[in-house]
């Protein structure tokens, strides 16, 4: 290729800069790439197959907003900066984390970000569930408990337990990390990917885990109200209180969901019972919660259908792999 | 439906119990 040429190529193209949980990259787009395309790009690079729970957000006007799929990149909002930049997250959350997770890089990528979650208090966690978190957490991070090496203070730079949690009890950050040690050193024999496992199964039990929450109402001018989207259904919250809904429908309840500028319509399935109205703040919000719904009903038929072939692939290949580690953890 | 936290429960209540003593009033 002559140098006019790729300085001609050069032009037709522009950076982007993709965070991780876990690490960054910078990547460079043609000029009229949808969100797909560096959707992909980003999945190829990080050998990620598990595609359809992620989602690249970026910040407009203060507020996180995934970037759409299937539209050009430049035409969205995003700020026209160089690099523009993206964070690449989950934006959908398994039922069950130990049937719905295969690839060790897609459950170490939920591992992180549940993990930030709950230490932020995005995720409200009860102390007993903070501590034994924590201890999983160290597991996956040191590997086995080895006294001579992981002696007092090995934890002291680590963040654990979330603030709040601190706060409740008269405990020293010496008698924190003493018992979070004790019930590490207890986790003995367990592989990384084993210890990231066991903690997203305590995760998803928290009720906040894996909630989208938007504030609604039943009038047009108030926001007295929650609503919560996940992967079983929509809820309905009073505004001080996000960890149990006042109601909740399952997917298998809801028959239609629409909105029109700022009303927000659910339609159930029982021809019997009312149909549900809300409001919104905006019609954009509405959009969202549409989006959320009808991307989180998919996944949810889907995983109630037999497995595609890439999914019959992803499956094996997992398998494989996970015997392969198994075998190599046990020779060591 | 199986139990929140179903294999952990032991544990979490063992935890939750050494922590009683050092429980702040207000907590």
């Amino acid at each position: 290729m002559s140098i006019r040429s790729l300085k001609k190529k050069q032009q037709k193209t522009f950076k982007v800069k993709i965070v991780t949980m876990e690490t960054e990259m910078e990547l460079h787009c043609e000029m009229d790439w949808k969100g797909n395309d560096l959707f992909d790009l980003v999945c190829k690079h990080l050998v990620l197959k598990e595609t359809w729970f992620f989602g690249l957000q970026y910040m407009a006007s203060g507020v996180d907003t995934w970037l759409k799929l299937d539209k050009k990149i430049l035409q969205q909002d995003v700020p026209k900066e160089d690099p523009l930049k993206f964070r690449f997250l989950a934006k959908f959350y398994p039922e069950n984390v130990s049937e719905e997770l295969f690839q060790d890089i897609t459950q170490h990528l939920f591992f992180l970000q549940v993990k930030k979650q709950i230490l932020d208090e995005e995720i409200i966690c009860s102390p007993e569930a903070s501590v034994l978190l924590a201890s999983y957490a160290v597991q996956a991070k040191y590997g086995n408990y080895n006294p001579n090496i992981h002696q007092p203070g090995f934890l002291s730079q680590e963040e654990l337990l979330p603030k709040r949690v601190l706060q409740q009890y008269q405990m020293t950050s010496e008698m924190w990390q003493e018992k979070i040690t004790a019930w590490y050193a207890e986790h003995r024999g367990i592989a990384r990917d084993e210890a990231e496992m066991n903690y997203l199964k305590i995760a998803q039990d928290l009720d906040m885990y894996g909630m989208n929450y938007f504030p609604i109402s039943q009038t047009k001018n108030d926001s007295d109200m929650l609503l919560g989207v996940d992967a079983k259904g929509i809820h309905i919250y009073s505004r001080n209180n996000k960890i149990s809904p006042l109601k909740s429908f399952k997917w298998g309840d809801i028959r239609n969901i629409s909105y029109n500028s700022k009303k927000l319509k659910f339609t159930p399935v029982d021809k019997k019972a009312e149909t549900i109205k809300f409001y919104s703040k905006e019609q954009n919000v509405n959009k969202l919660i549409l989006h959320l719904c009808i991307e989180n009903h998919n996944l949810f038929l889907t995983k109630r259908k037999v497995d595609s072939i890439e999914m019959q692939q992803i499956k094996m290949q997992a398998k494989e792999e996970r015997a392969r580690k198994k075998n190599e953890h046990q020779r060591l | 439906q199986p139990a929140k936290f179903a294999p952990y429960q032991k544990a979490l209540r063992e935890i939750r119990y050494s922590l009683l003593p050092f429980a702040n009033e207000s907590g």
